[in-house]
């Protein structure tokens, strides 16, 4: 069985938030080693790889690995019910059809108890291999946010080159084109606003800038993103949460 | 613009 009890349950919340709209339905697979999750969007452009380690739980008790077949909207309503200082437990028995929660808030006064319909879901789990990237670019995840959203507004693809130098990120659309870059700064006093760069080779490449506004759902989850790079492989982008991360991996747009 | 490549094509199914 699985008994999980999250002290900031409001973790949860965002973890929710930051993938709901990217995947409907997903198992979170429960072992002793944490919570995971492994599911492409709809369109199988992107692929999310979740991952909540025991160690943010307490206490976290997984005698068996369970998947947990969950559909997402109906859990984050589910989770809405909560409030955002409620600590959450979630369980479930090893022949489980529905996953229990539980909100407690903090005067221990107030408590809730939710039952979740749980289902089959026959989800391909993909194989990622270990791969070093021509370019990491670390960076304020609230900047990553916003510059996703302003080049929106030009068009449905950014263009981002990574040099030495900087980060450029580059749109051009029918109403005509914008760029910000963004220059490495590691000395800045503001540790969690510096924009580091790891480069092994100038990358160029292209991505679609809904997922990556899709992405940016994640923001609440930490102050800084990494985007992983290299020439016609997927981007990673990755959100680390104080034990565990949530990764988003997106296919390049390839040259015509 | 560019065409987009399914995510399937780097990943091999496990």
């Amino acid at each position: 069985m699985l008994e999980a009890r999250l002290q900031t349950g409001a973790l949860l919340k965002k973890v929710l938030e930051a993938i709901k709209e990217l995947i409907t339905d997903a198992n979170f697979d429960c072992s002793d080693n944490g919570i995971a999750l492994q599911a492409m969007d709809n369109s199988h452009v992107a692929l999310v790889a979740l991952l909540l380690r025991h160690d943010g739980f307490e206490p976290y008790r997984c005698d068996r690995s369970l998947a947990l077949g969950v559909n997402l909207v109906s859990l984050s309503k589910v989770l809405r019910c909560a409030g955002n200082d409620d600590i959450i437990t979630l369980k479930a028995d090893d022949t489980a059809d529905v996953l229990s929660l539980t909100f407690e808030n903090t005067d221990n006064d107030r408590i809730s108890e939710y039952e979740l319909k749980l289902m089959d879901i026959d989800s391909e789990h993909l194989g990622i291999p270990d791969t070093t990237y021509e370019a990491v670019v670390q960076m304020s995840s609230a900047e990553f946010a916003r510059i996703c959203k302003d080049l929106q507004v030009l068009s449905d693809s950014v263009q981002i080159d990574v040099t030495k130098e900087g980060v450029k990120f580059g749109a051009k659309g029918e109403l005509g084109s914008g760029a910000v870059t963004l220059k490495q700064n590691g000395n800045v006093d503001k540790e969690e606003e510096a924009t580091l760069i790891e480069l092994q080779q100038n990358v160029s490449l292209n991505f679609s800038l809904k997922y990556l506004v899709n992405f940016t759902k994640a923001t609440p989850l930490a102050s800084r993103v990494s985007l992983s790079m290299s020439s016609e492989v997927p981007l990673l982008v990755e959100y680390k949460m104080e034990a565990g991360y949530i990764r988003y991996y997106l296919a390049p747009k390839i040259g015509e | 613009t560019a065409p987009q490549v399914s995510i399937k094509s780097f990943f091999h199914t496990v």
